[in-house]
């Protein structure tokens, strides 16, 4: 409704016991390769907790009415073994009802580092205490949050997962510029060719000794900006800026001098070379990578 | 990138504050050994495969 590419996923309940529910959602296929994901949100429909329940709970303990909700994204490891990454966590009210929204954009991030075939998305929902100890309330038992296909049979309270993209064929890099065409402001971002001769630099003179230069390439040019209601909606996104998402290292052969004895040594410096030129969005989410 | 850039990064690699001046003398004759070179030229391969990924 929001993104230039609007998807739903419904989910599959799995698992459910008094406080953790489990939640499944065939992702392949649903991202598209050349698309980049701006945001995911997970929407779950809480229920409204019965009247008599409220009041049972309002007499007993008038002073706590929240549940701490977390969501977890759940990972089967290879050697069988689960492993959960917490992504979202917030406090709600047992007086509220209806839709509530996660933000799970770190889940499918680091759903999109697994190995293909890919297990599908997992998210584990689990309602808790606010806190405990002393004044510890029973509140979390009254959160209940719709299944597949049981909110009372009326409406779709099944769990939802909103995946925002942007397509990557208007909005990424054209990657390597053209060299017959001089690039102009307004030429979409690429990958320009540009030579360090280190031979004719000063500094470098009987100090470095190999290369004698190399292709550094530049970014250049400009990226077309989400149009204006996007901004609205993710106002942590700023404009999105041609910059060197992929770069490669520079090996170097110097001259260093030891107690009068010059002797040659391999170093290598880091981000020396743009192997890659994207489109990106500036405070946009840095995915996590994912640990072993 | 610029040549300053790459001054300051090849300095901060060597914690060096300043490029240190070598005369020509200190070069001249210099041979690089074959186990330098191989060294080098795994780093320049190595370096095409392993990319490094920013945003």
């Amino acid at each position: 409704r929001f993104s230039q590419n609007f998807r739903d996923v419904a989910g599959r309940f799995l698992v459910s016991d008094t406080s953790t529910h489990l939640l499944m959602f065939t992702m392949e296929q649903r991202l598209q390769p050349n698309s980049e994901l701006v945001q995911a949100v997970l929407r779950l429909f809480q229920e409204p907790v019965p009247r008599t329940a409220l009041r049972r709970h309002d007499r007993l303990a008038p002073h706590s009415a929240r549940a701490r909700v977390t969501i977890e994204w759940l990972r089967v490891r290879e050697d069988g073994s689960n492993r959960t990454s917490l992504i979202d966590s917030r406090l709600v009210s047992i007086h509220e009802s209806g839709w509530k929204a996660f933000d799970v954009t770190e889940a499918v991030n680091f759903w999109q580092q697994l190995n293909r075939p890919r297990q599908p998305l997992l998210l584990q929902v689990s309602v808790q205490r606010e806190h405990l100890g002393p004044g510890a309330t029973s509140a979390h038992k009254l959160v209940r949050f719709a299944a597949q296909g049981t909110w009372r049979g009326e409406g779709p309270g099944e769990p939802q997962l909103e995946l925002h993209t942007l397509d990557l064929k208007d909005y990424g890099a054209q990657g390597n510029c053209d060299p017959e065409a001089p690039v102009t402001e307004g030429s979409r971002c690429c990958r320009q060719e540009l030579y360090l001769d280190l031979q004719g630099m000063k500094w470098a003179e009987n100090w470095v000794l190999e290369p004698p230069g190399f292709l550094a390439y530049e970014c250049v040019g400009s990226c077309l900006q989400p149009p204006e209601s996007l901004s609205i909606k993710w106002p942590f996104l700023g404009p999105r800026q041609c910059i060197a998402s992929e770069t490669a290292s520079l090996p170097m052969i110097i001259s260093m001098k030891e107690g009068g004895r010059t002797r040659p040594q391999v170093i290598s410096l880091p981000n020396m070379r743009v192997q890659k030129c994207s489109c990106a969005s500036d405070g946009a989410l840095v995915p996590r990578r994912l640990e072993p | 990138l610029t040549e300053e850039q790459v001054l300051d990064t090849l300095l901060q690699q060597l914690q060096l504050s300043q490029a240190p001046i070598l005369d020509r003398a200190d070069v001249v004759g210099l041979t690089i050994p074959a186990h330098v070179r191989a060294q080098y030229v795994a780093l320049l391969q190595r370096s095409q495969a392993d990319r490094s990924r920013g945003k």
